[in-house]
């Protein structure tokens, strides 16, 4: 998290470490499931077939409770029992990041209490979380002044139209044919630096329903060109709803 | 003199018949048929010289030391003593025929031939049951009770509860083993209400199916034997049921009935060499058994159909008010029934109703049962209600609530009679410490 701050205790209680292929992040759905990046799990150029998504599921690390990764580390980590990959997401495809979704079933149950509780999805009906300068939060573990961070750190960015998105993508991607989905959107800024990096993949991209008052994952942290160079791109979860209920609902 | 051959019948003749009989004769014969009969004869044939009191010539008839007659003459004449047609009956199974024929059977010169006689006899049968047909006083029927007369013979027989003895004519009582397997009845002394013989040793027995008990009645004249001092020395009359006595009596005064508790009951009438008692008599009935009232152990216990008396082969059921099981000892029964067994006692003994216990409640993960009356109170009616961890967990109940009854059948329900307990699920998107922006 680049400009962030420093998460306190319970702030985002429903973010996850993960340690699968480096570090990424998570959310914790119900009480027994991540949402999470298909790319850290199967990042791009690595096919599923080198290593089995059991074998995956068996290394896999989840921890959830805290804001320091040391301590995060002693709590102990949280077995992965399967691992769910949206069928879209395509790993030989470098620059598409289409269905740039997962989910992770822990083995066992976890107890919620004040540093661990799940993110609420959002309702179907509810597009506005999405519309230009929707203001939401995404906490990380990632990269922060080029160094993996310690602690949780957090930022709030506004979500930006799909226009100026595609505008800036469009500036920025030269001959790289880096694909922006409908089932993408983006938020940030292009000259305030501050920005999700590396480490924060997975990691979600929080809104607060003042309605409901829950907060809600509506993306995840998913691509960027740079870190806090321009916008960054995240999943739209409410585009996968369906599959996501699908799975959890099934279990 | 010629004894005849005993035979069943037979003829005799004068000396010489149907020729004149000779002079200066004198023939005997003895008619002897078998025992059991007796001897009939009567003249086919009588021409013998009459005279005055058959002085001359005669047939003497003897039978059973008397004499039967004495005859002589011819059929019509004046003198003499004709047979004619009598029949000549002996009391016993023989007769003596004797023939005398004097010097001459000459008329006023004239020599008369008199033919003589032609005789039949045949064997009648003796009723020796008939004490006018006794020869002698010693050889009249010995029996003692009953004789019953056949062609050539008799035989004795006796009374009720009388045994012929070996000498085929007395009766001697036999009450040693009587044995009565009617549902009722009566049964007295021997001659009752007459006195009772001596030197009795009666044994009456009265057995009837298992589950019925008989009951002793005794009727009117009650006598037996009795002393002002000494209890019953002489004669005594002994109820036992089962092997044990349970009453001795004597005297004048008649026991009260007696519920015997037994299907099986010996009276024993023992009497001495004298008395002049009339006896008793007894009407003996039965009837099922009985069986203790069955009576509840507890308040909970209910006893269906509760009736006022319980015999053999009855039973009852029992069971519990809502919210009690039946148990026996520490075992749960599902149900009970008890039966009244041959014996008068039940083949159950009654159990005892304990209030439904539903045990521990289930323990809801990520949250937690309190209970709403008393603590730890896991018996019928206690009242729990569940909760979840909030504000991380919320509850989802089915339709009947978060508060879960003991119900008789000893598990948790709630209200809507169901036993799935609620879900916490987990609140999401509620941090308990949201970030909050300050500055602005």
């Amino acid at each position: 998290i680049l400009g962030g701050k420093s998460a306190g205790r319970g702030n985002f209680p429903w973010q996850a470490l993960t340690t699968i292929h480096g570090r990424g992040g998570g959310a914790l759905l119900g009480d027994r499931w991540i949402l999470t990046a298909a790319h850290i799990i199967i990042p791009k150029g690595q096919g599923e077939n080198e290593v089995g998504l059991d074998q995956l599921a068996e290394d896999a690390n989840v921890f959830l409770g805290h804001t320091s990764v040391e301590e995060l580390h002693k709590m102990g980590n949280h077995p992965v029992r399967r691992i769910f990959i949206h069928p879209d997401y395509n790993p030989e495809d470098e620059y598409n990041f289409n269905g740039d979704i997962a989910l992770l079933e822990l083995k066992y149950p976890v107890t919620l209490g004040p540093t661990v509780l799940p993110i609420c999805l959002p309702d179907t009906s509810n597009t506005t979380f999405y519309e230009d300068g929707h203001i939401g939060y995404v906490s990380g573990f990632g990269v922060e002044k080029n160094f993996l961070s310690n602690d949780l750190k957090y930022v709030s960015l506004p979500a930006v139209a799909r226009e100026k998105c595609q505008s800036w993508l469009d500036s920025k991607r030269g001959d790289i044919p880096i694909v922006f989905s409908e089932n993408m959107f983006c938020a940030g800024f292009l000259t305030v630096k501050q920005d999700t990096c590396q480490g924060d993949s997975g990691s979600v991209f929080t809104v607060l329903d003042t309605q409901s008052g829950r907060w809600v994952a509506t993306g995840i942290v998913s691509w960027g060109i740079g870190c806090a160079e321009g916008y960054g791109f995240y999943t739209k979860v409410l585009n996968y709803l369906d599959w996501i209920k699908g799975i959890v609902r099934e279990d | 003199s010629s004894p005849v051959p005993s035979r069943l019948f037979g003829e005799i003749r004068s000396p010489g018949y149907p020729k004149p009989y000779p002079n200066n004769n004198i023939s005997t014969w003895d008619i002897r048929v078998p025992k059991g009969y007796v001897v009939k004869l009567t003249f086919r044939y009588f021409d013998l010289e009459p005279s005055e009191s058959c002085f001359y010539d005669y047939v003497k008839i003897k039978a059973d030391k008397k004499n039967l007659g004495r005859y002589c003459g011819q059929l019509g004449s004046t003198t003499g003593n004709h047979p004619g047609r009598k029949e000549f009956v002996s009391k016993g199974n023989r007769m003596h025929l004797a023939f005398h024929s004097d010097f001459s059977n000459d008329d006023n010169g004239t020599v008369i031939p008199y033919r003589g006689f032609l005789a039949y006899y045949q064997a009648v049968d003796l009723d020796e049951c008939d004490p006018n047909n006794a020869a002698e006083e010693d050889e009249r029927p010995q029996c003692q009770h009953f004789c019953h007369n056949y062609v050539g013979g008799y035989f004795c027989s006796c009374r009720t509860g009388y045994q012929l003895q070996s000498d085929h004519h007395s009766c001697k009582v036999e009450c040693s083993s009587e044995l009565y397997t009617e549902a009722s009845g009566y049964l007295s002394s021997p001659e009752y209400p007459q006195p009772y013989p001596e030197d009795l040793q009666c044994n009456y027995s009265i057995r009837l199916p298992k589950g019925l008990s008989i009951v002793l009645s005794f009727l009117e004249p009650f006598e037996i034997d009795d002393h002002q001092q000494v209890y019953c020395p002489y004669d005594q009359l002994k109820i036992q049921a089962r092997g044990r006595t349970i009453g001795e009596f004597c005297g004048k005064k008649s026991p009260d009935s007696i519920e015997t508790n037994s299907n099986e009951v010996d009276i024993l009438f023992l009497t001495d060499e004298s008395g002049f008692s009339r006896g008793w008599k007894i009407h003996y009935t039965s009837e099922k058994i009985k069986c203790p009232q069955p009576v509840p152990r507890d308040q909970f216990t209910i006893i269906r159909d509760l009736q006022p008396v319980y015999e053999f082969q009855d039973y009852f059921i029992a069971s519990c008010k809502t919210g009690y099981k039946l148990m026996e000892g520490n075992q749960t029964l599902l149900s009970f029934t008890a039966v009244c067994q041959a014996d008068g006692t039940w083949h159950q003994s009654m159990p005892h109703c304990e209030i439904v216990n539903c045990g521990n409640p289930a323990d809801l993960t990520n949250g937690a049962f309190s209970y709403t009356n008393k603590p730890a109170d896991n018996t019928y009616q206690s009242v729990i209600t569940y909760r979840c961890n909030e504000p991380y967990y919320h509850i989802v109940t089915g339709a009947g609530g978060d508060r879960f009854t003991c119900s008789p059948e000893g598990t948790w329900m709630d209200g809507n009679g169901q036993v799935k307990i609620p879900a916490c699920l987990p609140v999401c998107g509620k941090p308990v410490n949201p970030v909050i922006s300050v500055q602005r």
